[in-house]
């Protein structure tokens, strides 16, 4: 079963 | 004082209805190049990133920058009173912008009505987006993207994307079995909007929920091509270009299987 993954662990806060 | 004329009102209806599925409430950032916004849905896992140039307007006028914060469901709730032919001019006292003043022309201008949107303070914090040097670059209709996600969610809630050199493979596999659509690059001269084109830096394989990619495509009618990015490890890009601006979806991708 795949995850899914969130933006935060690609795109940081500015 | 804040004041946009779009005469095209017809294209902000479609602009909003494109994210409102994705994003309730979400804080119009207006400054004298345009407006813009950034919001992510509420599991973080898809960001719209939207904008809309000065010049597209006219006229245009921001004498200084400031957000309007705005429930999404409410201004869709008015811009429903708009004709798809009316002019829309989007006004607010940029001091102490409390609420959003809404006016809808018809062409002949006899008819005129006015709405006033009352605005909301949204803390949102804006994340920055790196450029990237994607390993792959797909340019293709965005009414056959939207059939791809509509057609293969009847398989299943996930979607793998594989881009080669000179293909687009997408497959699902669910309960029932599976399903696959492969495109082609192909460069049709007299009519660029139906062409596929690959760019390819390096072939590329990535999960992504339908559930998300479907949502993106309320963006078709914006566009007749929808450009989608992708690179390793890393959020799709969808993108629809509009004259006026663009409006690109970001989607985490699906791991491990």
């Amino acid at each position: 079963m795949s995850k899914q993954t969130k933006l935060g662990a690609f795109f940081k806060p500015k | 004082m804040f004041e946009a004329r779009l005469t095209q009102g017809a294209l902000l209806k479609r602009l909003l209805d494109s994210v409102k599925e994705l994003v309730t409430d979400a804080n119009f950032d207006c400054s004298e190049t345009g407006i813009s916004l950034q919001a992510m849905d509420n599991s973080h896992v898809a960001l719209v990133s939207l904008s809309l140039r000065a010049e597209g307007f006219n006229p245009y006028r921001c004498d200084r920058g400031f957000s309007l914060g705005v429930n999404l469901n409410s201004l869709n709730k008015i811009m429903k009173c708009a004709g798809n032919e009316d002019v829309i001019t989007l006004k607010a006292d940029d001091s102490s912008a409390d609420s959003l003043c809404l006016l809808f022309e018809n062409s002949s201008n006899e008819r005129v009505s006015e709405y006033e949107l009352k605005l909301m303070d949204i803390d949102q914090e804006h994340l920055s987006i790196p450029e990237t040097d994607y390993d792959a670059t797909v340019m293709m209709p965005s009414a056959e993207f939207q059939r791809i996600c509509r057609d293969l969610m009847v398989v299943s809630e996930s979607v793998t994307i594989d881009v080669s050199k000179d293909e687009i493979k997408f497959t699902a596999e669910g309960e029932l079995g599976t399903g696959n659509v492969k495109l082609k690059p192909t460069s049709t001269i007299d009519k660029p909007e139906e062409s596929i084109t690959i760019e390819l830096g390096q072939t590329v394989s990535l999960q992504f929920s339908l559930k998300y990619l479907s949502n993106f495509t309320r963006g078709t009618p914006l566009s007749d091509q929808v450009m989608l990015c992708l690179s390793d490890n890393m959020p799709l890009l969808v993108e629809y270009k509009m004259d006026i601006g663009y409006i690109r979806y970001y989607l985490a991708p699906k791991v491990g299987d």
